[in-house]
């Protein structure tokens, strides 16, 4: 379903070069549960930004169900964005003026997915991840660990092929942090391919293979129980 | 130093109230090291807002260095901000167009610090938060946690008398996180005040006391050693 090979990613900054991902090679089966994980710095949101399609490599390929994205038209690399990949960003990307609810119905918009069944999905959605009378909310009346779960929210509601999440329980204490790991797991089960990123290692380790980045490399890409 | 009395700050949304802290009262001596932990939700940032002078109480007292901040014009509220108070946000608060080493200086420039002297504690700090050779980068340029390791690098350049610091390795890995609460640690043993939100029951305990918040209420106020 994923391939990469020798992909990298690099930044020109005057005379000097970072190499935010230098030659990285992968696959990922269809229905996989992979961690990457790393220290800060060491490539892993460069990484999940182009398994997302949302920025192109410098050098390498990215295959994704067959297709090599570098020659994917934008069009076509924003329907792949809209159906099939649900992300969590880091940064949780969420449109300031608009409430929780209408957050979460973004990409269900895109699917062209009625607005009654659009609403009652992101009101499901919200219910799962625990916020439940958060829905006219705005981003700015939310709590950090709030908008987390919004953001993560909007990344399921569309029942994604293909979820990329990027440091999911950053912002949450333990036992919230641990009813959404319940949540993607089961999503996992029944058949959705989960890649997440964590600096957690007990999260981490319940995923079925980790892959261990450093400086832009692969360090280490092992089943996590020899992790 | 710090003293809370039935200290309450509410939301009015349409009908309902949301009670984001109600009545919490307790104080923090000068050179204290105190965590303050609890759910995603729970009151943590609008507490830290009230203390570090960005957002007023809705009821009770706030007393800081033996004033009470509700009778503090805006100009003096901005000037503790500015000297006394050394605030790492829970989303960074960088400044987008600048870049790392103006972004740390920030606060030494309304302490009226001299330029060359800013920049030499800027540059030191930076490095000590391992962010040598990022200097240059502006926020977009930067991972998540070096980001979050800008914000950290911008409240302790300018020696504040008290920390206050929201969650401030949640985007760290386990290896850099340690290293910042070393920092941490080392300044509070110089004496000052270290006030910090966490998630990580490993890093709350590091603390000499911790302050459990849940539904914008104190549960318990202990020794770490009981928590
Ligand atoms: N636009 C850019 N220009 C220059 N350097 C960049 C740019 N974006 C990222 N970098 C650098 O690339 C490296 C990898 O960044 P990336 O965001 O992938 O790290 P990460 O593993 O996600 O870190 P974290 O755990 O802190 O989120 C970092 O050292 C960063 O400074
Ligand atoms: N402007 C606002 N209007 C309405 N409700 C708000 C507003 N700001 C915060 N809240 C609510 O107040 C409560 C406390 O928020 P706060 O940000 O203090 O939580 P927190 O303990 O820091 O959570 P987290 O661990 O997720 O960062 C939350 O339930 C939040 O939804
Ligand atoms: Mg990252
Ligand atoms: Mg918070």
């Amino acid at each position: 379903m994923i391939g990469v090979t020798n992909l990298s990613r690099h930044y020109r900054m005057g005379p000097t070069t970072v190499k935010a991902l230098d030659s990285v090679t992968f696959g990922i089966q269809s229905g996989e549960f992979v961690s990457i994980v790393g220290p800060s710095g060491s490539g892993k949101t460069t990484l999940m930004n182009i398994l997302g399609c949302l920025d192109s490599p410098t050098g390498g390929s990215y295959i994704l169900a067959g297709e090599e994205t570098a020659s994917l038209t934008s069009d076509k690399r924003a329907e792949i964005r809209g159906r099939r990949i649900g992300f969590v960003f880091q940064n949780f990307n969420l449109l300031p003026r608009e409430n929780s609810l209408e957050n979460v119905e973004l990409p269900m918009i895109y699917q062209g997915i009625p607005s009654r069944v659009r609403k009652e999905r992101a009101r499901d959605m919200l219910r799962k991840v625990g916020l439940e009378g958060r829905e006219r909310h705005v981003p700015s009346e939310l709590s950090g660990g709030q908008r987390q779960r919004v953001a993560i929210a909007r990344a399921l509601a569309g029942d994604p092929a293909i979820i990329l999440a990027d440091e999911p329980t950053g912002a949450l204490d333990t036992r919230t942090g641990g009813e959404i790991m319940e949540l993607f797991h089961s999503l996992n089960r029944d058949g959705t391919t989960l890649i997440l990123v964590t600096h957690d290692p007990l999260i981490a380790r319940r995923a079925r293979r980790v892959i261990q980045i450093q400086d832009g490399k692969i360090l280490a890409d092992v089943p996590s129980g020899e992790w």
